[in-house]
């Protein structure tokens, strides 16, 4: 069973997680079928952005972020910026969408200029995300804990950040243990997306390059 | 890197409350 601590932690992510999303009235233009390349460019872009805005929103809100030193809320955040982008993504391609929704955002994105060898991966990560039918608990705590990841770039404080992640890690694995009880391995294929996620962000300055080129 | 200039920018204001710019 969860502490009552760690439930009121778990609420307190959750809750969170679920107020700071981009605005609706940007995920509406996605649908909006008409588009060109530069209209297409730019709308990424300007997603992209707003997936950072709130992003820092929800972590200003996880507890004990505050107090890190300010420049390692920095390096966190930059670290973890593209990884988190990318599990906030995986969501809306596996969740069930109006039809058709699904396809034109697909589309849209691979109509984007971003080189074949970028996208493929993309997929399939959103798909191995699929797989394990994640609730919103368990986006909300993966994506902290993506973000407390002490062993990102310049981070100094490594185990201020550890004394965050670590409560996040046990929420986690006994949210887990309670949801799924005849999965023992539910847990273990969780952080095993977060090495996914790793590999992605990783080839995400990569594509990058290759974007603005093309 | 210069891709994530903008990137740290963002970051940078968004903790400082700036959502608005």
């Amino acid at each position: 069973e969860l502490s009552q601590e760690q439930q009121a932690l778990l609420s307190f992510i959750v809750e969170a997680y679920q107020k700071h999303r981009i605005p609706q009235d940007m995920a509406k233009k996605l649908l909006q079928e008409q588009f060109n390349a530069e209209e297409n460019f730019l709308l990424l872009t300007e997603m992209a952005t707003s997936h950072v805005q709130v992003l820092v929103e929800f972590t200003k809100n996880i507890p004990g972020f505050s107090a890190l030193d300010h420049e390692d809320q920095i390096a966190l955040l930059k670290g973890s910026a593209v990884e988190a982008m990318f599990l906030r993504s995986a969501q809306v391609f596996t969740r069930k969408q109006p039809h058709g929704h699904t396809e034109v955002l697909e589309d849209r994105i691979r109509k984007s200029g971003i080189s074949e060898e970028f996208i493929t991966p993309m997929f399939t990560f959103y798909k191995s995300i699929g797989e394990l039918q994640m609730t919103q608990e368990e986006h909300a705590l993966l994506t902290a804990i993506t973000i407390l990841s002490p062993d990102r770039p310049y981070v100094k404080g490594q185990q201020a950040v550890e004394r965050l992640q670590e409560p996040m890690l046990e929420v986690l694995r006994r949210f887990c243990a309670i949801q799924h009880p005849l999965e023992p391995q539910h847990f273990a294929r969780l952080l095993g997306r977060l090495t996914e996620l790793r590999t992605l962000n990783h080839h995400h300055a990569e594509m990058l390059t290759s974007w603005r080129m093309s | 890197p210069a891709s994530n200039l903008g990137l740290e920018d963002i970051i940078r204001k968004a903790l400082m409350g700036n959502l608005e710019e």
